[in-house]
């Protein structure tokens, strides 16, 4: 029923 | 050359306990002026450790130079253990380092032990984190987060937080039924610790993996409160304060399919 999302979607990668 | 002293082991041991079955591999950074900082993600890119030990949180602490020590927290896991929670623990570095000097006194006894741990270069991303503003903050005390989210884990494998300015509701639904906890602010004058804070700039709906969040209570013991910031469509932000300084986690929601 959910998708977990990713933390990468968010912040960004130095 | 870095030498930092532990009042107490125990400190150290609480922090690799909390986040070492979330991340095996991280590096941390030593300087003189920030003390020890470390970013960690998990392997499925959904949890995000920030851990700052400040000097404050040490007896003693001394780096000449920035350091990165590169560590497999399943082994100084092994070493911390050695060691007794009271023991006065010392961790020691050259400027640089192939391994990591762990020291344990005795405080009655004379005795001292000593081991060497292998350091690692380890290859980490590390992502920007900007001061974010939040929709809400919740802080409430640390073990009744833990319970809600260790009992609500048997429900159901996410479990929704649902913020409103007198309330915060947590919510599971799995196969075998439904269950809710619902929380309200409250003020203990005796045991502040025991309060319930809700601070709100709007309400929040936000779901979570019960997984991430069983980790993320590994963390208890370290403080007897946890403050939780959420915004919506956003990762949540878990806080443990520590003597001087903090662990964060931050954790990626779930959306409906």
């Amino acid at each position: 029923k959910y998708k977990q999302s990713s933390l990468l979607a968010f912040f960004n990668a130095k | 050359m870095l030498e930092g002293k532990f009042e107490e082991a125990s400190l150290l041991k609480k922090v690799i306990e909390s986040i070492k079955d979330s991340v095996k591999l991280c590096n941390f950074n030593c300087s003189q002026s920030k003390g020890i900082t470390v970013q960690a993600i998990d392997d499925s890119r959904v949890l995000l450790i920030a851990l700052k030990i400040d000097s404050g949180s040490f007896q003693e602490f001394r780096c000449d130079r920035d350091l990165v020590l590169g560590l497999d927290l399943e082994s100084l896991s092994k070493i911390l253990k050695q060691g007794n929670n009271e023991d006065y623990l010392t961790i020691i570095a050259e400027d640089s380092p192939d391994s990591l000097l762990v020291v344990f006194e005795d405080k009655k006894k004379d005795r001292i032990s000593e081991f060497s741990l292998k350091l690692m270069d380890i290859d980490s991303d590390v992502l920007t984190i900007d001061d974010m503003e939040h929709d809400c903050s919740i802080t409430m005390p640390a073990y009744e987060f833990a319970k809600i989210a260790r009992d609500m884990k048997t429900l159901s494998e996410s479990l929704q937080i649902i913020i409103t300015k007198d309330s915060v509701k947590f919510n599971a639904e799995g196969q075998i039924g439904s269950g809710s906890i619902i929380l309200k602010p409250h003020t203990d004058m005796e045991k502040p610790d025991e309060s319930i804070k809700i601070e709100l700039n709007q309400p929040v709906v936000l779901t979570f993996g019960a997984k991430y969040l069983n980790d993320i209570v590994k963390a208890t013991a370290l403080s007897s409160t946890v403050t939780i910031k959420l915004t919506d469509k956003a990762p949540a932000l878990f806080e443990y304060r520590l003597p001087s300084g903090y662990l964060r986690y931050y954790l990626a929601p779930k959306f409906d399919d």
